[in-house]
């Protein structure tokens, strides 16, 4: 996304969600196609499979598509661009789910200016992460389940999940192997953004000893200057992170220990998967690299999201959920195909 | 005694600052996952040997079945996509009661899930994604997940009876007519039908269940010199 050559997209600051590539299919399918597909370098940074994908006429996402994954506590609006709104029975949340890719440092590790990100070391090159381009795979809607399916042409699935009779939104994605050919190491983080006023502030689960307040750029002992004004704000979470105001608290519970802050008013920040082609020089004496079948680990990994009215007093409840999802129910399976049902 | 003990000898290795971080080497990792996945499988031993203490004297006596823990962390499940009938037994490690939703991998098809109590419960088959394109996937058969919602007790174990109902579904009436004037016979044809696909026993059963027009049944090969 960041070479092409149409006037809709020169606006760099703009993110591109699926309403922009809809408008670039439609200017694709009014041109002559072929023309437009030899014309390669209009689009420089499309190979051909993405050629095809805007090419074809199956993927068009239709302008008003508007959709609602609903349970008895809440309804999800969904849109061209994803998610919206969380809507429960006494107030309405904007909620966004964006996964967002920060590149790596890389340096000659002789001064901490010159330091590479790397296995110990998160420290990103810019001050904002890049947004990833969603497409939309499908909704799918049944008695037990409805979700909501989106990809990323940066190797990463969201299925966005709502389960008659559980009052939790559950986003499980699938992400990697992260692409490092153009040589830049990247690290994925998945942002939960929404209009909760939080001052800079939210709480992590600290090694899941107890829920602190962390600030965004202060501690509470001494006077702060952050050289870092990304990494210094990421906290380990174990199991929950949260930001919460008057009305609303949105807590996200993690199926494994992971990095998380809130850099942006009302956003949560989940570190999701790191590739990095440098070692950071503190010991373990490779680049954070990890080829698993030779192309880079995939991840799976589930996010639950809670939005509860802090004067509720469902702290017991939130904490019974937080405990059963690392606690959860084991399964066995056993073949049956010697007992039949009326046996059993 | 000893099996626990492996296992807790590997969550002691699994102390080390470089394990909980991630910051060991690729193929220290490795052994890490090795040791882990080794202690928990042995440790597996006691609660096959409790289940099977508990099943001693029922249909479900340790000659008949044997209980594989799957993870389901990747959509894969040797039992479950090979067999057409299983059983889920469900282990609840929290003391209070838990509605948790089970997604098991199968093959596509029709499935019935049944609780401990004999009643048929809600469930939903739902399609596996696709790959993101072409990046190598997980090893397996499964195309589809099969989701419920298991309502389980305070450290209570559950069973759930899981059946595959039909082979092909995609039939009418209409086609098993057809067939029966190709071959004259519709007996010999509904025993086919019963012996290879669906439990269906007489014609009444299989308009209730097959109503809508839909794609042909495969007609079986004939002669391809009779004129049909």
């Amino acid at each position: 996304n960041k070479d092409i050559n149409i006037d809709i997209l020169k606006d760099r600051t703009d993110n591109i969600y699926v309403g922009d590539l809809e408008k670039i299919m439609k200017e694709v399918r009014t041109e002559n196609r072929r023309e437009r597909k030899a014309e390669k370098i209009s689009y420089p940074s499309l190979n051909e499979e993405e050629m095809r994908m805007l090419a074809d006429e199956s993927m068009v996402v239709e302008r008003s598509y508007e959709d609602y994954l609903e349970n008895e506590y809440m309804k999800i609006r969904v849109d061209n661009t994803g998610v919206t709104h969380m809507i429960l029975p006494d107030r309405t949340t904007n909620l966004k789910v964006q996964m967002y890719y920060w590149t790596g440092c890389y340096g000659n590790n002789t001064d901490t200016t010159f330091r590479s990100s790397g296995a110990y070391i998160f420290r990103p090159q810019t001050t904002q992460p890049y947004p990833m381009t969603y497409r939309i795979t499908g909704t799918i809607k049944g008695p037990v389940l409805q979700e909501f399916r989106a990809e990323a042409k940066e190797n990463a699935a969201s299925v966005l999940r709502v389960y008659n009779g559980l009052n939790y939104f559950v986003h499980d994605f699938v992400v990697g192997p992260i692409p490092v050919e153009d040589k830049v190491g990247k690290e994925y983080v998945v942002r939960y953004e929404t209009n909760v006023v939080n001052n800079g502030e939210f709480y992590t689960d600290s090694n899941g000893r107890q829920m602190l307040k962390r600030k965004l750029n202060e501690r509470p002992q001494w006077n702060l200057t952050l050289e870092e004004p990304v990494a210094g704000n990421y906290y380990p979470v174990t199991n929950k992170i949260s930001i919460e105001d008057n009305n609303t608290r949105i807590s996200i519970l993690t199926d494994r220990s992971e990095g998380g802050t809130s850099l942006e008013e009302g956003d949560l920040e989940l570190m999701l998967h790191r590739r990095l082609l440098h070692d950071d020089a503190f010991g373990v004496g490779e680049a954070l690299n990890e080829t698993a079948g030779g192309v880079g680990l995939v991840m799976r990994g589930t996010h639950k999201l809670l939005n509860l009215d802090p004067r509720n007093q469902q702290e017991v409840e939130e904490k019974k959920l937080l405990l059963q999802t690392h606690l959860k129910p084991i399964v066995f399976v056993s073949d049956a195909e010697n007992v039949d049902y009326e046996t059993w | 005694r000893f099996v626990l003990n492996e296992l807790k000898s590997a969550m002691g290795v699994m102390q080390h600052h470089d394990a909980i971080t991630g910051t060991e080497k690729e193929h220290v990792a490795h052994d890490y996952e090795r040791l882990l996945d080794a202690a928990i499988e042995d440790s597996l031993i006691i609660a096959r040997q409790a289940f099977n203490k508990i099943a001693q004297n029922s249909p479900l006596k340790p000659a008949l079945f044997s209980y594989d823990r799957c993870r389901f962390n990747e959509s894969s499940c040797p039992t479950s996509e090979a067999s057409e009938k299983f059983v889920l037994t469900i282990y609840n490690p929290v003391g209070w009661n838990v509605m948790e939703p089970i997604h098991v991998p199968v093959l596509e098809g029709q499935y019935e899930v049944y609780a401990p109590n004999g009643d048929k419960i809600t469930s939903q088959l739902i399609d596996i994604p696709a790959p993101v394109r072409n990046i190598p996937t997980r090893k397996s058969n499964a195309t589809h997940e099969l989701v419920f919602i298991a309502k389980l007790h305070p450290l209570g174990v559950k069973q759930f009876y899981v059946k595959k109902i039909t082979k092909i579904t995609k039939i009418t009436k209409r086609d098993v007519m057809k067939t029966n004037d190709y071959y004259g016979n519709i007996n010999d044809y509904w025993k086919n039908l019963h012996d290879n696909f669906v439990e269906i026993h007489n014609l009444d059963d299989f308009d209730k269940t097959f109503k809508s027009e839909q794609i042909p049944l495969p007609i079986p090969k004939t002669d391809s010199k009779v004129d049909m």
